[in-house]
């Protein structure tokens, strides 16, 4: 494992940390998608499907387990929490999932490296996360002023998308055979849906005022 | 390790 993976998971580990934190500990979700989140269980159990057939390491094992469990216990926090999901922005935050799920999965069974349930799923999973942010990115835009901890998620999730891509162009020039298209192209569009975010992100950074994305 | 590659990425 090179330098950048390892910043990347270690990236999107602390995404995941920073939403619990604001969800478990100030016991609120405002501003948190839900659709993006239910996105991301659905991402995480299509993917994860080799978890129980094929072993890869034990950090790789752990780290789904991480996956699975922390975006499953946030969908439950968000939905059932009798505190928590008084804070959820219901009303702005209707995005339609179906409008990305199903063009996903019909892209998954068309454009895919094996027609197996497995590889199939898998290929869904790229797709899908590739644009899961979306409803994140439309509700943020609704809010007026983002809190720091909303803002860091999302912060947090470009980054590891970011570090991924330098993760694979150094594992296209140190691996042979190393060339894997449909990962490669759904990571790069899903990254530039946070180009216009990273520049927001910094502009408030730099000008040391509160994060607002134009509306 | 013929599809393994990108397999063992999260």
């Amino acid at each position: 494992m090179n330098i950048f993976r390892l910043a990347g998971d270690m990236t999107h580990l602390a995404s995941v940390l920073v939403l619990l934190l604001k969800i478990h500990t100030i016991k609120s979700c405002a501003g948190v998608s839900l659709k993006t989140q239910e996105l991301y269980a659905l991402v995480f159990a299509t993917r994860y499907l080799d978890i129980v057939t094929d072993f890869i390491s034990v950090y790789n094992t752990v780290m789904k387990l991480i996956f699975l469990g922390s975006s499953f216990s946030i969908v439950w926090y968000i939905r059932h929490h009798r505190v928590v999901r008084r804070s959820y922005d219901k009303d702005q935050d209707t995005f339609r999932h179906y409008l990305l799920m199903i063009p996903c999965m019909l892209l998954a069974l068309f454009v895919h490296e094996k027609f197996t349930f497995k590889e199939v799923m898998w290929t869904f999973s790229l797709y899908l996360e590739a644009v899961a942010i979306l409803p994140q990115l439309v509700l943020l835009q609704r809010t007026r002023n983002i809190d720091n901890l909303t803002g860091q998620y999302v912060f947090l999730l470009g980054a590891y998308r970011g570090l991924y891509i330098f993760n694979w162009i150094y594992r296209y020039f140190t691996e042979p055979h190393f060339v894997h298209w449909i990962t490669w192209i759904a990571g790069v569009v899903q990254t530039l849906l946070y180009a216009d975010f990273f520049y927001y992100y910094f502009e408030s950074w730099k000008n040391n005022v509160r994060l607002q994305l134009p509306a | 390790m013929e599809h393994t590659s990108g397999k063992d990425e999260l």
